[in-house]
Parts: C-alpha cells; sequence; structure tokens
C-alpha cells in the first residue's frame, strides 16, 4: 500500500 | 512516473476526448450509454476527493480536474443538451446491482478503514464494471459506431497499460496495490472480447457488429 496511505495515481 | 501509466492516462484521456467531441459534433449521444458515464462520474468524483487534500504534482491534480469535468460534461450532454438523441430504450442495465455489491464490497476488503479511503476502494472497485451497461447496450443493439469502438478501444487499453505500469512498479519501486491491480485485471478482461472484435473488425474496416 502506498506510503503515509496516499495514493499518487490517477 | 513510467511510460506505460504515462501512455495509460492519455490513452484515458483520449478516450474521454473522442467520446465528448462525438457527442458534441454529432450532436447525438446514439449507441452511447449514458448509464456507464453517470458510473464514471461516480468514479471521479469519489476517487479525486482528496484534490485539494493531498497533492501529488502538477500533472496529477491537473488530469483529475480534467477527468471530472469532461466527465460531467458528457453526463450533461447526454441527459440534459441533447437528451432527445439518448438512447434510453437500450440503455437498460441495472446499475444498482453493480453500485450496491461495489459499495459493500469497499466497506469489507479496503486498505485502511476511513471515509476517504472507502470511497478509494469504492472508486476502484466501481470502475472496473463501469464499462458494462456500455457491453451490454452494444449486445443489445448488436452494433456499434465505429467512432464509439475507437472509445472503447481507447479506454480498455488505458486499464490493460496501467497493470504493465503495475509490474514496473512492483520490480523497479517495491509498489504493489492489491486491491488496484484485482480490480485492473477484472476491468482489463471485461474488455477482451470487445478487443477481439476490435482487431479483427474494426481495424480492417469493418464496423464492430456482434454475431446476432
Amino acid at each position: 500500500h502506498i506510503a503515509d496511505g496516499k495514493h499518487d495515481e490517477l | 512516473m513510467n511510460i506505460f501509466r504515462l501512455v495509460g492516462d492519455l490513452s484515458h484521456l483520449l478516450a474521454i476526448f473522442v467520446l465528448l467531441l462525438k457527442i458534441w459534433k454529432s450532436r447525438s449521444c446514439a449507441g452511447v450509454s449514458g448509464k456507464s458515464q453517470i458510473l464514471f462520474a461516480l468514479v471521479f468524483i469519489t476517487r479525486y476527493l482528496d484534490l485539494f487534500t493531498n497533492f501529488i504534482s502538477v500533472y496529477n491534480s491537473l488530469m483529475k480536474v480534467i477527468f471530472i469535468a469532461s466527465t460531467v460534461a458528457t453526463v450533461y450532454l447526454m441527459y440534459i443538451k441533447f437528451k432527445a438523441t439518448y438512447d434510453s430504450n437500450h440503455d437498460t442495465f441495472r446499475i444498482e446491482f453493480l453500485v450496491v455489491p461495489v459499495g459493500g464490497l469497499a466497506f469489507l476488503v479496503n486498505h485502511d478503514f476511513t471515509p476517504l479511503e472507502i470511497l478509494w476502494t469504492f472508486s476502484i472497485y466501481l470502475e472496473s464494471v463501469a464499462i458494462l451497461p456500455q457491453l451490454f447496450m452494444i449486445s443489445k443493439t448488436g452494433e456499434a459506431e465505429t467512432i464509439t469502438s475507437h472509445y472503447l478501444f481507447a479506454l480498455g487499453s488505458y486499464r490493460a497499460l496501467y497493470l504493465l505500469n503495475w509490474i514496473y512498479r512492483y520490480y523497479f519501486e517495491g509498489y504493489f496495490d492489491l486491491i488496484a491491480v484485482v480490480a485492473g485485471c477484472v476491468q482489463t478482461i471485461l474488455y477482451c472480447d470487445f478487443f477481439y472484435l476490435y482487431i479483427t473488425k474494426v481495424m480492417w474496416g469493418k464496423k464492430l457488429s456482434l454475431p446476432a
């Protein structure tokens, strides 16, 4: 899962 | 960012604008499923709620705004401006049969039981089935306009490219998101028979018609 809950994809 | 994701995003953008221009230029939304477009608008709105709270890059924020605006514009054209050309008799897929189970699944299977994360998960699951009303409508009418099949090809290709992006990111960045990958596989698999028809027919200049 993305670091610190951030989604970096569209 | 990698080439697969960039080309995927551009393919997604192309699909959305091909559809928007088709409806705007021909002033008709014949053959297009308004229900799928409503689902796509819901997908973007629930996924991009972090637009103002989670800045990733100018590209990321700009694309989010463009995706939301263009999809809402498409829904507006279909249900308001060119409502008379909307083919409601063939656009009969019961989208509540998609939204309710997807909503329940998002509550049960997610990375984090927080409102934003559950909405993101709902959006990922919903996107994987959002094209079903459109594919169902084509199966009912038995054919699709060539421009609509180009739209579907670009739209289906975008998530297939994202699958390659996830393979790339797994090996080079150690990034892995099971929910997005599983939903992305389901979404791409749903396009398989369309891809087959598109490559065997539309690419050879024939009209896309389903075997009756």
